[in-house]
């Protein structure tokens, strides 16, 4: 499984969550307004969190964050 | 199987619970309104409860927490 | 397989009942109206049962209990 | 597999039959009009049967007990 | 795979027929008008013999014996 | 896989050949009408033979012997 | 993976043919009017063969020897 | 996989080629006008060359050799 | 995954070329107008070259060469 | 699974990161306009960027990279 | 999985990128107009670019290059 986020503005952030049995902030990537990030979920990434505006495409549909 | 929780509002939580035979939390996720939690199923996680105003994305729709 | 109950009512109580030879509660997970719990069924848990007012979401469709 | 059982009425039944060579009962859950019991097959249940007036959902459709 | 059988009028049967080299009778259920009785192939289960009215629910489609 | 046979008549016959380098009947099913019989494909049995007036419900469709 | 055979007259013969290095008919079964077989692809079995008027049921859809 | 192969005039062939370092010819199975020959890709055969006037029903849908 | 290809003029080829570090030629069939040639992706081959006009049924659908 | 990116500028680039405790840049590839790049999630790449206008083909559909 | 490239000019290229730790060209297969190349993602190939005027028929659709 994988999600594709493309950024609507500057400074969309998409942050991985460690996989186990402590759940911190392992990596952030900073996209610029249309850049898109595609991402696996991993055995280092079980979750994952998206601020600012943006569109995720993920199996379950388009989810649009603010 | 993921989960994708889309806050609609301030203080939206998002809770792991344990897998095995103790079931307890193990994690608490806190969402400012639009922003967005995409967390899987795991090893560690076998169940998860959402409080607050939020949308969410699974297999089996789309279901509004209040 | 995870089914997803939202509560219609405060006092939903969603029930997991032990796998094997066995048959008996393990845990019981309370709702307040609104909220909304996700549970797969796992080696601990090969039955699940809910009372109170309640939207289950599962593979064969939406089921309301009352 | 599992398949959903919501009752209709009080006193309905959900009884499992044990897998293997002998097919007898293990375990019988009663339930109270509107309350759901979700059940899957395993390895100590490969038969159910289910008396009282309920409605039954599973992979091939949703069936009415009397 | 399992097949659901809800009985039309009393004394339906579901016989079990046991897999292997030798092709004979383990277990019959007998069911009463409205009950329903949900049975998989097994290890110990490769065919199925239904008598009297009954609607028989399988990924064939709904079949109705007399 | 599995078949699915209704006698649409008295005297219906569903008959296992067997599995490997001969082929023979290993077993013969009677059936009277409105009696219905599921069978698998086993070990023991990859092809059967049905003679007599019956519906048979496969994955391929539905098919009337005469 | 199976084909069904329904003959649409006396005759009708399905012929197996050997799976590996040599291509050769191992067993071949007569069938009558009206008469069905259905026959899975085997260890044994790598190749079919139909003459006379029957209609083949397969994944491919249905398929009239003449 | 399987492809089906129905003749629509006499002396239509079909050629298995082997699988592995070499590509050779290892068997033809001469079919008359209606008759169908049904061949599985095997460890044996990975690639088939049809001759004559035929139609070839595989996963792809139907084609016609001329 | 297989790819089947009708010759719609003679002298169509179609080229196996070689799976791993080397990427060579392997085999190249020659078809006339009419015939079907049906072949797979093998440990041998990951990859072909068709030249000529013929029309190549795969899984993302047919194309024409020319 | 993989993703195909077509450049509708020059200087449109994918960048593959790295899989495992370490999110790094592993390699940039650079397309001109009309060029078009298809690359999979590997053992070594775990997520992807592009940046540039590009149209974005994977299984959530076609995303838009500005 | 595997794509599928008709040159729709000639000198159009498809190149295959390595897979692993190091992305580098590893073989580049020239079509002329008309030709077709499918090719499979392999041990090997983890990536493919493809320039010049082609059509690119893959699971997520049909790409033009230019
Ligand atoms: N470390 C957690 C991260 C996580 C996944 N899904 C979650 C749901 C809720 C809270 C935390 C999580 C785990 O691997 O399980
Ligand atoms: N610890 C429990 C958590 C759980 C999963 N599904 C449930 C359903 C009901 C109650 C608890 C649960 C388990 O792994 O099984
Ligand atoms: N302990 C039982 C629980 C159960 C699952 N499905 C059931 C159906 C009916 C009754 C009990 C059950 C088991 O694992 O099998
Ligand atoms: N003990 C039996 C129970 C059973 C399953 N399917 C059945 C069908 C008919 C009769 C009994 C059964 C078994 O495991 O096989
Ligand atoms: N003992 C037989 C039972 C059976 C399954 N399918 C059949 C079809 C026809 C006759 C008998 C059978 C077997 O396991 O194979
Ligand atoms: N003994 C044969 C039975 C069989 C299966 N499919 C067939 C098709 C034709 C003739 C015989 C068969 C086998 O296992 O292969
Ligand atoms: N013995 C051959 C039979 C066969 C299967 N498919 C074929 C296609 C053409 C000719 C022969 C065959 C094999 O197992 O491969
Ligand atoms: N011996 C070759 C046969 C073959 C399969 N697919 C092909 C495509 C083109 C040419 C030859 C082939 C192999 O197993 O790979
Ligand atoms: N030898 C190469 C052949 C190949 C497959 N797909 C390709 C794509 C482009 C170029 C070459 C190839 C390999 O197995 O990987
Ligand atoms: N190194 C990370 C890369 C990654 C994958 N998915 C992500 C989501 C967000 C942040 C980083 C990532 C990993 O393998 O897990
Ligand atoms: N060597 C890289 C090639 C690659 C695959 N996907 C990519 C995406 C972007 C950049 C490079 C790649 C790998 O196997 O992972």
């Amino acid at each position: 499984d994988f999600i594709a986020v493309k950024a609507e503005e500057n400074g969309v952030s998409i942050t991985g969550l460690t996989r186990g049995k402590d759940t911190r902030f392992h990596h952030t990537e900073k996209l610029d307004k249309g850049e898109v990030y595609i991402a696996e979920f991993t055995e280092m990434t079980s979750a994952m969190k998206i601020k600012g505006k943006a569109k995720i495409y993920c199996k379950h549909g388009m989810i649009e964050s603010e």
